[in-house]
């Protein structure tokens, strides 16, 4: 269970920002990161502690749960719609870590596990 | 159809309607299969609909929906990738042959979708992190999604019956070719097929059921690019190929005693 690491980010995140609107930003950027933890940090405190203060501080706050959620260290403008899909489009940036699954920083380095379905023939 | 679960189990099925493959927080995949021939038990994949769900700032929840003869190239709004938001190029409809082959690319979730029309069905692949298909939602029931627990006993066909039955109608006195209802005696069938797939594995079994099956020369190719799509897809090189022995050891064993 990682949430630590999410409360730190926020907290680092909004310790230098007094706007209203960039404390929404990173409200909701630490609303992913506690939600991306929710499978590892079922039953631990501090994830469900996370959970209803972000609930309270969205609320005493007026943020919207929808919006911006830019990371915390890395803000970065949406980048330009791309050319059409083509298969050699692979490396094209996939907006914030959190969709890009590989990079999502509450998996750290280690590499998921993978597997496979199939369905086909009579 | 041949199902290849989460759990590298390999079963054939009856399962005609529609049914789900699978289901959790990200995604839900259901297919239709539908007779081959009419007044028989096999069928095939004609439908398949996927539903990307909605997900933080990446994507909009997308529909892909395929049918026999319309194998589209985008999602049912028209759209390539995940909408609006910021992340939205994590998900993608990429087509590799027009009205043939499709990938589906979702990032955000680590997971790649393989849609192939073969013929006259469709066929489907993915490839999934285990902690986004264990990402069920609080309270649903996974006992049916044929991915993760395999199709429902009373659904399964077991090719050992089936390979015996074969044998059996080619027997002495059982006429002068021994070819089935449709063609293909159980040589002319394992002959056609040893020429796409050499090992004689569990997809090699598959094409020989499919042909005598239903006479289709088509499934051989099925069973061949569903052969392809193992090997682009599954994270294991060791478990490309499954045997029989390997197919049934975790869930028929207890059953069959």
């Amino acid at each position: 269970c990682k949430i630590l690491r999410c409360n730190s980010e926020f907290w680092a995140s909004t310790s230098s920002s007094g706007q209203e609107e960039e404390f929404c930003t990173a409200l909701r950027a630490y609303n992913g990161c506690v939600r991306r933890t929710a499978r590892t940090c079922r039953g631990d405190l501090a994830y469900h502690s996370a959970q209803h203060g972000i609930e309270d501080l969205m609320s005493q706050h007026n943020c919207s749960k929808e919006g911006p959620t830019s990371p915390p260290r890395a803000r970065t403008p949406p980048p330009p719609l791309p050319p059409p899909l083509q298969p050699d489009t692979q490396e094209r940036s996939d907006g914030p870590e959190a969709c890009h699954y590989e990079r999502s920083p509450p998996r750290g380095a280690a590499q998921p596990n993978y597997t496979h379905c199939g369905f086909f023939g009579d | 159809p041949h199902l290849r679960t989460f759990g590298d189990d390999f079963q054939t099925c009856k399962v005609e309607g529609a049914w789900p493959l699978i289901h959790n927080r990200y995604l839900s995949v259901q297919v239709t299969n539908t007779p081959v021939v009419p007044g028989s038990l096999a069928t095939a994949p004609s439908k398949l609909t996927i539903i990307f769900k909605n997900f933080q700032e990446c994507v909009d929840q997308k529909m892909y929906h395929a049918e026999t003869d319309e194998l589209p190239s985008a999602f049912a709004d028209g759209s390539k990738n995940g909408g609006e938001r910021h992340g939205a190029n994590a998900l993608r409809v990429v087509e590799q042959v027009p009205g043939q082959h499709v990938v589906i690319q979702a990032r955000y979730i680590g997971t790649t979708v393989v849609v192939r029309q073969v013929g006259r069905y469709l066929t489907f692949a993915v490839r999934m992190p285990e902690e986004v298909v264990n990402s069920v939602e609080e309270g649903d029931d996974q006992d049916l999604y044929l991915c993760l627990h395999g199709c429902p006993a009373n659904q399964r066909i077991h090719f050992r019956d089936f390979r015996a039955r074969a044998a059996e109608a080619q027997g002495p006195g059982r006429g002068r070719s021994g070819a089935g209802a449709h063609g293909f005696t159980y040589q002319s069938a394992r002959a056609k097929c040893k020429e796409r797939l050499p090992v004689e594995d569990l997809y090699f079994q598959s094409c020989v059921f499919d042909l005598l099956s239903s006479g289709d020369i088509n499934f051989t190719m099925a069973a061949y690019y569903a052969f392809e799509d193992v090997k682009m897809l599954h994270s294991n090189s060791k478990m490309y190929h499954l045997f029989e022995k390997d197919a049934f050891k975790s869930r028929a064993a207890p059953r069959d005693g």
